[in-house]
């Protein structure tokens, strides 16, 4: 049965993308049969293979508004042992038209189960917000992933994430674990970033009580260093693997994905 | 009578508030009277100003849903010739309970003529998304400035931005003109970057008709090369004036105020 993360910040542009292809690329490499969900209209995962505003063929806004139809038909092959569901603009429908709807935020959760024998790990990329879909995310996930950049305006945001997290396992998902934060664009020198993440493991440690859905939580290493072949890449719809398997990205995500495997028992 | 620029790229993390705070300050410090308004529920803005969550003073969220008080009560002073009106992640109602009010997106614009004579710029930094704060941003402004990211994956939202700014010249606002993109947290050695600056450009050409809100944007010049007493400066309450006026990030934000007045014709 497949491990399933969400990857979520509602703060933008931190890294959630680059770290749901890469981490996904790299548990597929180490041998996992991985799925990526990109549930954000900005469909940026989307881009990121190649797949742009195909609104005529099925993706993950049919996985809300076409129940008769089988989700493997939504399911694009990536790369060896990596799968992925594109997104388009028209799911941001989804935050509006279907938020009311009675059983709503768990659509997504009913729709992986199955699937969930197929794959060892399924990742969702999150849009940057706490809305409808991203709590579908939650509510269908096991862990969540927390891409950060180690700067003081981020720090605000995750005492918001974490009530959403909480709130969602106790109401939907009572399983639910926060596996940590990732840091990512990381400029290791810095000593302002240095004192950001002490004060991270102070807001896990904290709330660190018997019970929550973070208390085993942690800053997973290694930090992602900042590093412009990452942003390159998406442009020739590459990994970092493809792209530039030796440069510090691709080290960075290889060992990270590493950890990752190592904190869910499936090293 | 104030200009008023609206600072506005739905996609997040790409330097908005930093850069509102920054040419906010430098235009202060260069003798113009500037007022800074902070229209996100994040309230970054506010937050590098030092305030957090002050649900009990009045603030930009009174600006919509008390119409008796006087704008001049949520005005905070910061620097000599820099004033703030602070957000509060009650904000976000806005976005929701409001939208749909008739007249509701107007109702920035209505507020600002109040003060307009009091200052000579007025700069108003907004949420990552192009919803009814947005709106109300673009209605009540003369500019639009754009920062971003020479990242491929940035590229894909300016076409939406150029879009809704299209819509509301030809309904609400049509004085409203796109002064160009700030490239922030530069990295000027990148080929990638020179590539993606190359077709920003081009986006502009083809666009380049007759009547179009961005007929004369551009890029702006100079490039804020990323520099990390930018992303440090906020934890101390401070602009880069403040902090570290001899870095790169200072002079950077310096020249751009100045080719943002001439751009303005108010040098
Ligand atoms: N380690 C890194 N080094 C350099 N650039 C990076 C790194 N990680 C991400 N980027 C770049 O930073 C930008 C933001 O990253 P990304 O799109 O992955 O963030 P996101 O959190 O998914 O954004 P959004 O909130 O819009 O979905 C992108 O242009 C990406 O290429
Ligand atoms: N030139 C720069 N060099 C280094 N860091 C920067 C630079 N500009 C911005 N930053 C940092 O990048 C992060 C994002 O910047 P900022 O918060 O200004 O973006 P934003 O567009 O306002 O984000 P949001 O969409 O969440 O409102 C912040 O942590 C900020 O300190
Ligand atoms: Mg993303
Ligand atoms: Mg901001």
């Amino acid at each position: 049965r497949a491990r399933i993360a969400a990857v979520l910040n509602q703060k933008g542009g931190v890294g959630k993308t680059t770290t749901t292809v890469n981490v996904g690329a790299a548990l597929a490499r180490s041998g996992l049969k991985t799925l990526l969900i990109d549930l954000d209209p900005q469909s940026n995962l989307s881009l990121h293979f190649g797949v742009e505003e195909e609104a005529d063929r099925p993706g993950a806004l049919q996985l809300f508004t076409d129940q008769a139809l089988a989700i493997s038909k939504t399911i694009r092959k990536a790369r060896e042992r990596l799968d992925f569901i594109p997104a388009t603009t028209e799911m941001a429908l989804v935050e509006g038209d279907f938020a009311a709807i009675e059983g709503m935020q768990t659509i997504l959760a009913r729709r992986l189960e199955a699937i969930r024998g197929k794959y060892d790990a399924i990742l969702i990329d999150c849009p940057p917000s706490l809305g409808v879909l991203s709590v579908n995310a939650l509510v269908a996930s096991d862990f969540v992933l927390v891409p950060m950049q180690a700067h003081y305006l981020a720090l605000r945001g995750l005492g918001k994430l974490l009530e959403t997290v909480l709130m969602v396992s106790q109401s939907l998902n009572p399983e639910l674990r926060v596996t940590g934060v990732i840091l990512c664009q990381h400029e290791s020198h810095s000593g302002h970033g240095k004192a950001v993440v002490a004060e991270i493991e102070q807001q896990f440690e904290t709330y660190r009580a018997e019970g929550v859905p973070w208390s085993e939580a942690r800053v997973l290493r290694p930090p992602i260093r900042r590093n412009i072949k990452l942003a390159e890449a998406p442009s020739f719809g590459q990994t970092i693997f493809d792209y530039a398997p030796e440069c510090a990205g691709a080290l960075d995500y290889q060992a990270l994905a590493e950890a990752i495997r190592l904190a869910w028992g499936t090293a």
